[in-house]
């Protein structure tokens, strides 16, 4: 299964994780 | 003699055994190499052949689905379950210290087990993040969206309104309500007056969905306050949904009436893709605090969407079923898109609970008032009810949402 995220923000917005990188549920994907 | 058998047996299974070992280090290093390939790796996509998609697809895939579900829904006997999870927990990962319920034994099956919760706390929600991970996983693809194409793996794209829908951003209207906080530090009391909007006075229960629509503050009886309390679902607009928590309505409705000052060209669109594995955690929580106002259901095939089929079937995330939510955030247009598998075919969205997915032929025609003809349909509802001041339901950053189910 996946969850896809499409959204509107900034252009300052910036990914903090890595591609392929695992994640946990509230683990900050990005910032502003 | 003997030392001729013992040359004989040892000739016999030498050669099987080193076939299988070359065997299994080639298997091994093509798999790794199809992984990076999966993830974003340098190397281009090959996708699949057409006469390999239509093979593929020719697979009843949405049945076997189905079917693996009841298969999972069977009432384990006791003495199995416990062993069986921790097997399976074994297999694919599972930190079993996490789980909510320490006694494996409550869980009467598999797709019980694989709908678990997790005990509180485990997962703290960073409440510094714009955007926080809305399931444990592994992070696919992110980027910016060009041209209304989302990159599935490098040069590869599928079209965003295919995924969504057409003109996504056309539902999620802009907010434009009048509005002014008494006192936005202050704690909200559901049975005071919240804000005023258009000059009058709204309760915390008005605004999230109560049953008057607005209260004056000197004439109104309070009604809406005593049934608000009793009724935990209620039909609003074109879905029935439940009820938000006054709590999300306070922390997104803060979030959401922040001045955002940023030029439309100033802003792009993102994506990221999240895939969860069999052994994860297989409930979504809210990324961020936004308002869901549309949901549509797209009910398509049920592929695979692991890293290898990902970098194999083109338009996998636009064939797949998904229910994608749309609303708005804080900067503008914001959605969420929980896309179904063969081995998890069904998505449930907790605060909606007319929507079912990966149902049969006579659940679709009972249901949706028209005759099945096989065909994936788009099947689309508002939230607009749920928050009559936000336009939808409110969902607040790490509150559960929903999850996949088994088959």
């Amino acid at each position: 299964s996946t969850v896809v995220l499409v959204f509107e923000a900034p252009k300052s917005f910036k990914f903090v994780v890595e591609a392929g990188e695992s994640v946990k549920v509230g683990q900050a994907m990005g910032v502003l | 003699a003997a030392r001729a058998g013992q040359a004989k047996f040892m000739r016999w299974w030498a050669v099987p055994a080193v076939i299988v070992l070359v065997s299994a280090l080639f298997v091994g290093k093509k798999r790794k190499k199809e992984t990076r390939e999966g993830e974003g790796g340098d190397q281009p996509a090959r996708l699949a052949k057409p006469w390999q998609v239509a093979a593929y697809s020719t697979l009843p895939l949405k049945a076997m689905s189905r079917l693996w579900g009841k298969f999972n829904d069977i009432t384990l006997p006791m003495w199995m379950r416990e062993p069986g999870f921790k097997l399976y927990s074994y297999v694919f990962g599972v930190n079993l210290d996490e789980v909510a319920e320490n006694d494996l034994r409550k869980y009467a099956n598999l797709g019980e087990f694989f709908y678990r919760e997790l005990k509180p706390g485990v997962r703290p929600i960073d409440e510094k993040a714009a955007l926080v991970s809305p399931a444990d996983g592994k992070v696919l693809h992110f980027g910016v969206i060009h041209d209304g194409q989302v990159e599935q793996v490098k040069g590869v794209t599928y079209s965003l309104d295919a995924l969504l829908g057409q003109n996504p951003n056309a539902s999620a209207p802009a907010h434009k309500v009048d509005f002014e906080y008494h006192d936005e530090d202050e704690v909200m009391d559901r049975h005071r007056d919240f804000a005023i909007v258009n000059g009058i006075p709204y309760t915390v229960d008005s605004l999230i969905g109560g049953t008057d629509g607005h209260r004056n503050n000197e004439h109104g009886n309070g009604e809406s306050q005593r049934h608000a309390d009793a009724v935990d679902h209620e039909d609003r607009g074109d879905v029935a949904i439940r009820r938000t928590s006054t709590t999300a309505f306070n922390k997104v409705s803060k979030e959401l009436l922040k001045p955002d000052t940023t030029p439309e060209s100033e802003k792009e669109l993102f994506f990221a893709v999240i895939y969860l594995a069999p052994g994860d955690y297989h409930r979504f929580h809210s990324p961020t605090h936004w308002v869901s106002q549309v949901r549509r259901h797209f009910s398509g095939e049920l592929y695979s969407v692991s890293p290898y089929f990902q970098s194999r079937l083109a338009n996998l995330f636009c064939l797949n079923e998904r229910v994608a939510l749309l609303g708005r955030w804080r900067y503008g247009f914001f959605s969420m898109t929980p896309v179904g598998a063969t081995n998890v075919g069904s998505i449930r969205i907790h605060f909606d609970k007319d929507l079912r997915t990966n149902t049969t032929r006579k659940y679709a025609e009972q249901h949706n008032g028209e005759e099945w003809d096989g065909k994936s349909r788009c099947y689309e509802a508002t939230y607009a009810g749920a928050s009559r001041l936000l336009g939808g339901y409110p969902l607040a950053k790490g509150e559960q949402m929903g999850g996949f189910n088994l088959g």
